[in-house]
């Protein structure tokens, strides 16, 4: 009886191969040279995953040397990029993304139990065998904070010339001009030249801007909430301590237009699922501003509504903005002596911070929390675009 | 149960700082 013998086509076990002198290579086409834009319509953090399956191939033969070697050459190569392009909010989004997603890989297929527990059968068969990797881990994080660091101050650079015009000194609600003090110019202190003044939906587009960025380049969610509730705080500590300086903006109108465009914030950020962010809490100490220019200012009870309500700020910053209050005309009286000598005496048992001015480049503290994937290493295609073809499917 | 695999090798790793010391020294000792 004739046995016919066939020949089953090798499945591919999720692991890329490739020869030792080619690392440098793998390094420039799928770090320091690629650009996003070429990974359009392929799967998010997909350099993650390619480098993943080149570890576990590594990890696979047993090669200590080759795991040392890649990840040093790509962490390395992420640097080099991020230090070139260091005003690039895409690219460093996209290796914040990318470093994170690595970061997550390594503890996915770690074979730590405590990482697995969302795997499936397979992806569990795509762990690494051989080398423990949480020292390397510990780098990636290091990484992950210096790249979100970096994300964070070019997106400030971006927003923060825009703040103080587009918060404070636009006026989009009509007929409100007619209720401005008098005897004030209109300034644009924010700018260097005076010409360029922003208004609100100036930085609801940038913001737009950067959410669409970091959603489609598969950044985790936990971090896009985290870098909003960062530039929420810039933008409430830099308007503020604008308000805290300025007498032109002390005003009943202003009040207004501010309670106007903290809600169009806030409206955004409901808009694109951003408000269980903490972005609208930290800006409370601006929201009370706003209400303190509007609220009376004349009687005890009065007083004591300003006392009850000005939680979020300080006793010094409440008494400075009474200070600064400027009438809108002559029918308005002036907030007089008698008037915040009585706010002073409620808030003196307030342990109050002594400084006046907000710290506008105070970060929080930024978390990567861990976000398995769903993929599956055997079902990444790699693009013939990346020019990896020296990498063989193992 | 869960299969337990042979305990894997930890691979030590330097820390960021001193790969980017390594990677500068290297730069500069190439022409």
């Amino acid at each position: 009886r004739q046995v016919t013998v066939q020949r089953k086509e090798k499945d591919f076990q999720g692991m890329l191969e490739y020869h030792k002198e080619d690392e440098a290579l793998l390094i420039r086409n799928l770090v320091t040279d690629l650009k996003p834009q070429m990974l359009a319509g392929t799967v998010p953090c997909l350099p993650a995953y390619i480098l993943y399956m080149c570890i576990r191939h590594a990890d696979y033969i047993n090669d200590d040397v080759k795991v040392h070697s890649l990840l040093t050459s790509t962490i390395n190569g992420i640097k080099k990029v991020l230090k070139k392009l260091n005003d690039d909010f895409e690219m460093t989004s996209f290796w914040l993304a990318n470093t994170c997603r690595l970061l997550h890989c390594l503890k996915q297929y770690s074979g730590d139990e405590g990482f697995m527990t969302q795997n499936t059968a397979k992806q569990n068969e795509h762990c690494l065998k051989n080398f423990d990797l949480t020292e390397y881990r510990q780098v990636l994080s290091d990484l992950s904070i210096q790249i979100y660091q970096q994300l964070i101050k070019i997106a400030e650079g971006v927003l923060q010339p825009m703040i103080v015009s587009a918060m404070l000194e636009n006026e989009s609600i009509q007929g409100l001009s007619g209720v401005k003090p008098t005897g004030y110019r209109k300034r644009s202190s924010s700018m260097a030249d005076g010409d360029n003044s922003y208004c609100l939906e100036a930085i609801i587009r940038q913001m737009n801007s950067f959410h669409t960025v970091m959603c489609d380049q598969g950044l985790d969610p936990e971090i896009i909430l985290q870098v909003f509730k960062q530039l929420f705080y810039m933008i409430n500590a830099v308007t503020l301590n604008n308000l805290l300086l300025r007498k032109d903006v002390c005003s009943w109108s202003t009040g207004m237009q501010l309670r106007y465009n903290i809600s169009q914030l806030e409206e955004w950020l409901r808009g694109r699922n951003l408000h269980q962010s903490g972005a609208v809490q930290i800006m409370e100490p601006l929201i009370q501003a706003a209400q303190l220019l509007q609220l009376k200012k004349k009687t005890p009870e009065d007083a004591e509504a300003i006392c009850s309500l000005c939680t979020s700020l300080s006793t010094q910053q409440i008494v400075k903005i009474l200070n600064l209050y400027t009438p809108l005309n002559e029918f308005e009286e002036r907030v007089t002596v008698g008037f915040i000598r009585t706010i002073q005496a409620q808030l003196q048992e307030r342990n109050d911070p002594q400084q006046l001015l907000l710290d506008f480049k105070h970060m929080f503290p930024v978390l990567f929390p861990f976000n398995p994937s769903s993929l599956t290493m055997d079902s990444i295609h790699i693009p013939a675009c990346l020019n990896l073809e020296f990498l063989n499917e193992v | 149960s869960a299969q337990r695999s042979r305990p894997r090798v930890l691979l030590k790793a330097p820390t960021l700082a001193e790969m980017e010391e390594m990677n500068t020294s290297e730069e500069e000792e190439s022409p």
